[in-house]
């Protein structure tokens, strides 16, 4: 148990750093494992510094900062076991149009490295443009949802819609 | 296996029959707030066994029943059913013959949940099972829901740990 | 104390309620003291329905609709003892269009409300477009910010920089 | 009173001395993630008196100080300057007489903060009583961090009624 799960470790740690530098085109994070010498009681910490910036705890970054370090977390567990199906609901909430960019260049990286069929939920206009194909969901009746295929200049319309 | 396709029928705001084709690459799913895109994502995480309704968003398991609109009555079951495409055999021996297989389920106004995988009975454990045999589940670290990015930034070290658990 | 709480209760749910009305356009929402009958160690609920949807609780909404029902109760405490100056972090980051123009008219009224001055952050174009006036933070140096005056153009251009 | 500069020096990664104008109406501030927008907010609660270092995403009030680049050494000084507006005679009576009121804090690494209202030396309580007279402070529920919507969703009945408090 307390060496699969270091083993574990070692894996997304790895995975970790290389997905951050990625998603950052640059600086360096890493994981640590706190408060406890035995891992299964220990606690997990992140350090990281964007590029030209002191390295610091998740807690002490900017809001897009942190949701890009932790996307690059979840990734790097993925990895070591990916999934037939991932579903991201509205993570790229906080992110900059830069950022949004570089969030999907790294989900068309994943498409390489594995099967994984992804659902991609977004108020965002550039990662609807990044999609092969697009849903949309509406309540054309109050209450009662319906799914309709989309093409990208309904998408921004029904975006837009109440 | 591979996933390809969600159907849901009384779900939450779903109570019309809707189906979702699951394809290869990257789907983007849009629209206003409230519209029932999370609702999506609950559906699929329900049929895969969800227990906990607290994470689904309701204070009990009948509340993912559609519960009615002032032009629409509310309804008694809920049906989620979700079809894998299984041309490749990798699903476990139980179910390998089969080139689809079809995972439901159905809950019924104060009687609960009933499973079922190729239109026979089975227990939510069955289902739990067949799912975590392919890497996939309720509680995939790849099923990401919204805030759930947020919760992890401000997590506890300790309750930190625990993604690496799913890891391991 | 216990009763400057009922009372500022009250004031805050005549707000929170007219305010709701606003920005959704319809329904109807209430403050609700839960748990205790001592209003000083009472829980506060929010019971909310978007129009034409059943009334239930805040954590059943959508995440848009519990963020827009989240500034609706912010406003109303606001408006009971509006304070000179209000700053807002990215509070339409779960907003869809639609919504953002109804946030901003919500802003637009409190203006007429009170002298209060704001300081909006945001990464929304349709919030930017809104505004009397932009100041946009950089930093042309890695870690080092600065403040620049900006005009809209420049600000989407401002937006996109890395 | 209202509220008419910000001045920064030294605070976090605004290094060099910056002004930010606070004009009647709304102010949109924006750029790209991890530039500095929301340490601005976090000066202005700093120089009214925030005690806390935990809110202001810090694991020690030394940790406002500018900490350095590869570039540029770090400093050892911050000081946030806000400048009030009084025309209108608002302040407590103490104030009063002036026509622009200057609150700042200064903070030098391991020596603690001073504050000075026009020049002369205060205590943070004094600070902290001349905003809430003037019905704002570091803890207004006007000042909205970012995340603190996620907070008030997801917070236990028995804390958001805090947010009522404030108005009490
Ligand atoms: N049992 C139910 N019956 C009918 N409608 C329901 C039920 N449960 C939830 N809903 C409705 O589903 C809606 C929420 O949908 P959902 O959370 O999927 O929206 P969303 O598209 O994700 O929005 P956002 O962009 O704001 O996150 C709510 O408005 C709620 O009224
Ligand atoms: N003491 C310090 N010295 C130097 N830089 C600091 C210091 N404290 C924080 N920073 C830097 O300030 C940056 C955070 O800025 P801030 O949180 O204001 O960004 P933001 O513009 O709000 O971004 P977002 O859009 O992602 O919310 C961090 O990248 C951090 O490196
Ligand atoms: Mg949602
Ligand atoms: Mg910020």
């Amino acid at each position: 148990g307390r060496k699969r799960l270091l083993e574990a470790f070692d894996r997304v740690n790895e995975n970790f750093g290389e997905l951050f530098v990625k998603l950052f085109d640059g600086g360096r994070a890493r994981l640590e494992l706190i408060e406890s010498d035995d891992p299964l009681s220990a606690g997990l910490e992140i350090i990281a510094n964007p590029p030209g910036k002191r390295p610091t705890t998740l807690s002490l970054l900017s809001g897009g900062e942190q949701a890009l370090t932790a996307m690059a977390l979840i990734f790097a567990v993925f990895l070591t076991n990916p999934s037939p199906i991932c579903v991201l609901d509205e993570v790229d909430a906080p992110l900059d149009d830069h950022n949004v960019e570089r969030f999907c260049n790294m989900l068309d990286a994943m498409l390489e490295k594995s099967e994984t069929r992804f659902l991609i939920i977004t108020h965002h206009a550039l990662t609807m443009a990044r999609m092969n194909r697009l849903f949309g969901v509406t309540m054309m009746e109050r209450g009662v949802s319906q799914l309709v295929s989309v093409d990208l200049e309904t998408a921004e319309r029904l975006r837009e819609a109440s | 296996m591979k996933f390809a396709r969600l159907r849901l029928s009384g779900f939450k705001s779903f109570v019309e029959p809707t189906d979702l084709e699951i394809k290869p690459g990257l789907t983007g799913v849009v629209g206003p707030n409230g519209c029932g895109k999370s609702n999506l994502l609950e559906a699929l995480r329900w049929v895969m066994g969800e227990s906990s309704y607290k994470s689904m968003r309701a204070t009990g398991m009948d509340d993912v029943i559609f519960s009615g609109t002032k032009s629409r009555p509310s309804r008694n079951t809920a049906e989620v059913v979700v079809t894998m495409d299984n041309s490749d055999h990798s699903a476990p021996p139980m179910y390998n013959a089969e080139e689809t297989i079809e995972i439901s389920r159905r809950i019924e106004r104060e009687a609960g949940s009933a499973y079922r995988i190729n239109g026979k009975d089975a227990r939510a454990r069955d289902v739990q099972l067949l799912f975590a045999d392919a890497s996939t589940g309720a509680r995939s670290p790849a099923l990401v829901r919204q805030g759930q990015i947020s919760e992890l930034i401000s997590a506890k070290p300790q309750n930190r740990r625990k993604i690496l658990e799913e890891a391991a």
